[in-house]
């Protein structure tokens, strides 16, 4: 779903950031 | 080594932890908003897409691309598609696209001997001691990625080996 596609990319967001 | 402890951590993949750090290299928080409206606007834009694109050096150019997936909702299949298109690869290693069987049969015994090269290959990457680790210059994430890769080549060398032998 739209939510679920949103949630996943902020969430590689942070985890890229997190490097 | 801090990609595979946070790979670990995360329970994701090596390749995982780089894309999304390509990722955050390439896109502000402001992009990232700006992705999350596509992804309401088009309905079809997931995580998936975005690794297709970061081949893709111009900014302007990425987004449309983005925009051009969103508007004919292609899949990332079809987003890289379009990229490869648009950006041909260059050969790093010369060669070329292999030569492929033409039968089920042939196919099984390329991959039988392409797995079978890699292992081969795998094998001087090694030191000549006991335990069969790999040379020390190497970096340890790529260590750690080049177990798993050699467990699957097995894997995939057995599977294919055990079709040959049975046609049907």
């Amino acid at each position: 779903s739209v939510a679920e596609n949103i949630k996943k990319i902020r969430e590689m967001y942070e985890l890229g950031r997190g490097l | 080594a801090q990609a595979a402890t946070l790979a670990t951590e995360k329970n994701v993949g090596h390749g995982t932890v780089y894309r999304a750090k390509q990722f955050a290299r390439m896109f502000s928080k402001k992009d990232v908003d700006r992705l999350c409206k596509l992804c309401r606007d088009g309905n079809s834009l997931s995580w998936c897409h975005l690794p297709m694109i970061f081949k893709v050096k111009p900014e302007q150019e990425r987004w449309n691309l983005l925009n051009l997936a969103v508007e004919h909702g292609w899949s990332a299949r079809e987003l890289a598609r379009e990229v490869d298109k648009r950006y041909p690869n260059k050969r790093k290693y010369g060669g070329g696209k292999p030569k492929m069987a033409a039968d089920a049969a042939g196919l099984v015994k390329q991959i039988s001997r392409t797995s079978e090269s890699w292992l081969r290959f795998d094998d001087q990457l090694r030191l000549e001691d006991d335990e069969g680790a790999y040379r020390g210059e190497l970096p340890i994430a790529l260590r750690d990625a080049l177990r798993a890769a050699y467990t699957a080549m097995q894997d995939l060398n057995e599977a294919a080996e055990s079709v040959q032998l049975q046609p049907t």
